[in-house]
């Protein structure tokens, strides 16, 4: 057991360190066993240093900064086994509009062995989506489906009814 | 394997049957505050076999049926059908097309089933036990994930961890 | 001391109900003592029913009415002796474009007795403010500051650079 | 009162001296993630007298100093100058006008100033006694303040309503 988790910590480890780079264009990070001698029980530290700054503690980077981290190490875990889909319920919301596209970008790079469901408001992630569909409450209290085509051109959503029996 | 459709009817504010359609890829669920985006998440962790109350935001797991509004009736009982497209071979079944339905009545009594065919909610849950879906892994990413991550109740963090190994 | 803090109590409950309908159009909260016979002591509990839904708990509501229910209580109680300059930060973030703008109309009608300071990533927030400061970091890890114009025609902001001695 | 102009140098990311006018209504403050935007809410919390070096995200009040990158040296101190304007006379001091002043060293060593003549750290908190700035009180809101209210920590929650009453 104590292998198998010291395996899996230097997958994650790597993973994390390659996807952090990726998220923060010249940033790195690591993950570090507070306990080497003692795996199964040691705390992990994360330490972060979005790029140009020094390598530090996570608890003086921004919140958008903390947020986007932890995507990089929630993603480096499921790297190690990757589930056919996923389910991201406003993930994006603390993230400035480069930062969601760097993180749409790296969903669209699994997106192809994962089928990805995001739940957001945010207009930049809207456009990078295959596929649209709005939840509105016309009748109060009672949820509809509808499809939504996001007009580029006219900056507005059209949407069509969809979805019943 | 991936979600082809999510048919829900009763289930918190769906007070109308709705049947929703995923495709391949990225995508994206949008609407305000309250419409309902979250409750689509819900349906599908809870036919997955979900079985806390709690983490589908209720007291006990009846909450989810339909309470009514100011202008229509609570319902009786609250339903829901997923579609998985097993052609790949993913779980551990000879279907190719699989049904995976929940439902539960005002007094608390549920039904599950697999291909229409009655079963337990451990056999759903077992069929998902292999692949990480359907427990604290990677299936649903959302906020109060990406802070218990970055808290340093490292406990949250190894437990993550662990699960992945 | 009972009866002052009694006396707040009723001050904030009243605040809050004419907060949250004003927040929440036609929608009813309330705040109750969960023990009236021992106010020094006693659980405070906030029950809430946006437009045409029936009042319950805070827990099934969605995590934008949640954080707009939180910003009415809060401003309930910052009625009671309003401060003369109050930092929101990113306190916008769960809210969909709606309910930002009724959440700015708020602060406007208390912007004559208190200076407001937004700090925000969105930009309906951007466009009702009196003006606009944007913080960047040309030089990695180093702040500097602008003054902002945001250009409603061309929809892009355009800066020049101030603050310096 | 309101606040008329923030002058920082040394701390945190603000490297370079930065002067910042505020003026009354509606001011907001965009960039960003990382750039500097809580830093500068973090300052005004400073010089007005905040004594938890984890309220402004560090390990010890000397961790305000900026710490250096790459390309550019740690410094030395930090310093901010807060402006206020008091002809109401909102605070108990006859100057129509208050320069509230708080410098920090590598050593820890700090220098506080009202009006430029040096006085106690205590002198600046008791100005603003019975304000309620720079207690946990609406001076500022951020999400965890969001977070904390709306938890059934009712701790927390009562504390608030103590405090105003
Ligand atoms: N059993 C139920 N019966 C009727 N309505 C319910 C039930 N359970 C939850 N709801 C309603 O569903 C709404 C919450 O929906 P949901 O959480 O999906 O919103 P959301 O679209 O995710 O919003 P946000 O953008 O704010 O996160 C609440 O207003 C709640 O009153
Ligand atoms: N002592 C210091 N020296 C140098 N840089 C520092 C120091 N303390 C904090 N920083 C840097 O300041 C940045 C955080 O800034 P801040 O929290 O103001 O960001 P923000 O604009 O609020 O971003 P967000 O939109 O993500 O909340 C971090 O990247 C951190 O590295
Ligand atoms: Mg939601
Ligand atoms: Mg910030």
């Amino acid at each position: 057991a104590k292998e198998m988790f010291v395996k899996t910590f230097e997958l994650v480890r790597r993973n994390f360190t390659r996807m952090f780079s990726r998220l923060f264009e010249g940033g790195e990070a690591d993950l570090r066993l507070l306990e080497p001698g003692n795996p199964l029980d040691s705390p992990i530290e994360i330490v972060a240093s979005p790029g140009g700054k020094k390598l530090g503690r996570l608890s003086l980077l921004s919140g958008g900064e903390r947020a986007l981290t932890a995507i990089a190490l929630l993603f480096a875990i499921y790297m190690v086994k990757p589930s056919p889909f996923c389910i991201l319920d406003e993930v994006d919301a603390p993230l400035d509009d480069a930062n969601v596209k760097r993180f749409i970008r790296m969903l669209r790079e699994f997106a192809d062995r994962t089928q990805f469901i995001v739940i957001t408001h945010n207009k930049v992630t809207m456009q990078a989506t295959d596929r649209l569909y709005g939840v509105t409450m016309e009748e109060s209290g009672i949820s509809k489906v509808v499809s939504v085509r996001l007009d580029a051109a006219r900056n507005e959503a059209e949407s069509e009814e969809i979805a019943y029996e | 394997m991936h979600l082809e459709k999510l048919q829900i009817f009763g289930f918190k504010s769906f007070a109308q049957k709705l049947s929703l359609e995923f495709g391949p890829g990225i995508t994206g669920v949008v609407g305000p505050n309250g419409c309902g985006k979250t409750n689509v998440a819900d349906a599908i962790r809870w036919v997955l076999g979900e079985q806390s109350a709690n983490e589908l935001r209720g007291a006990s797991m009846s909450d989810v049926i339909f309470d009514g509004t100011k202008a229509r009736k609570r319902l009786g009982r609250a339903e829901v059908t997923l579609t998985i497209d097993n052609s790949a071979g993913y779980l551990p079944t000879d279907y190719a097309k699989i049904l995976i339905g929940r439902k539960i009545y005002r007094s608390g009594e549920s039904e599950y089933s697999i291909n229409k065919s009655t079963c337990r909610l451990r056999d759903i849950r077992d069929l998902f036990l292999d692949t990480g879906i359907g427990t604290r892994t990677y299936s649903l990413i959302e906020r109060k994930m990406v802070d218990s991550v970055l808290s340093d109740s490292a406990g949250h963090r190894r437990f993550m961890f662990e699960e992945a190994a």
